[in-house]
């Protein structure tokens, strides 16, 4: 789930 | 990426480009807010700390370059230009916006995905960008002067975060577990306060009266 964190929204 | 989000980015790249390029070309700033332009200034520099170690795309890194760049100039023309710093209506911009900082730096340091710097910062950034408007929604009100520049900035910023949430929506649907609890409530609050706006810009077009704002 960590992995669907990543920041990729501005 | 998905239309909602494409097109959302593109509205809120339009909102602070035009508000830069109006600025420069009529060399006044009349209406707006500085201390709205300093918040956002402060939450992208906040929010893209990761900006040259994380890279996640082209469009991505252009686009947190080009925020970083619009932003930071309008608050440049507001504070340092010879003619349009005297356009600036300090007596009216008096939001303490210090009492916006510290609040959501606090928050941040109790509410994040991560107990880390960056994501600390990462989480100030998304509950500033919340609140940043207010001192620009408190400025039209003490003013009343709806012009177009303001009102297109509020206007697009508002339409950038109704699309930011159909966005979050499509992804959740689209996505498996695609959660983001601090952006999704701190993007519901932010879009909240726009809609309260909308709802009074409208009613005051309609009567064609002064916009009333609540305090």
């Amino acid at each position: 789930a960590a992995a669907d964190n990543v920041k990729d929204e501005l | 990426m998905n239309l909602f989000r494409l097109a959302g980015d593109m509205t809120h790249l339009v909102s602070v480009v035009v508000l830069l390029l109006k600025i420069h070309t009529i060399k006044s700033c009349a209406g707006v807010s500085l201390k709205t332009q300093e918040l956002y200034a402060l939450v992208f520099a906040a929010r893209y700390l990761d900006l040259f170690v994380h890279f996640v795309s082209l469009y991505n890194t252009v686009m947190k370059l080009v925020f970083l760049a619009s932003s930071f100039s309008i608050v440049w023309y507001m504070r340092k230009h010879k003619i349009v710093r005297r356009t600036y209506d300090r007596e009216h911009d008096t939001f303490r916006h210090h009492f916006i900082v510290l609040p959501c730096l606090v928050l941040a340091l109790l509410i994040n995905e991560r107990f880390t710097f960056r994501e600390v910062m990462w989480a100030f950034s998304i509950y500033l960008e919340a609140v940043a408007i207010l001192p620009q929604l408190v400025l039209l009100q003490r003013t009343r002067n709806i012009d177009n520049l303001t009102g297109q900035y509020v206007f697009f910023l508002g339409a950038y975060r109704v699309l930011y949430i159909l966005n979050w929506i499509y992804r959740y649907f689209t996505e498996p577990h695609f959660v983001h609890w601090i952006s999704w409530i701190a993007g519901i609050v932010q879009t909240v306060l726009y809609a309260d706006f909308f709802y009074y810009y409208i009613i005051s077009w309609k009567n064609n009266v002064k916009l009333e704002l609540p305090a």
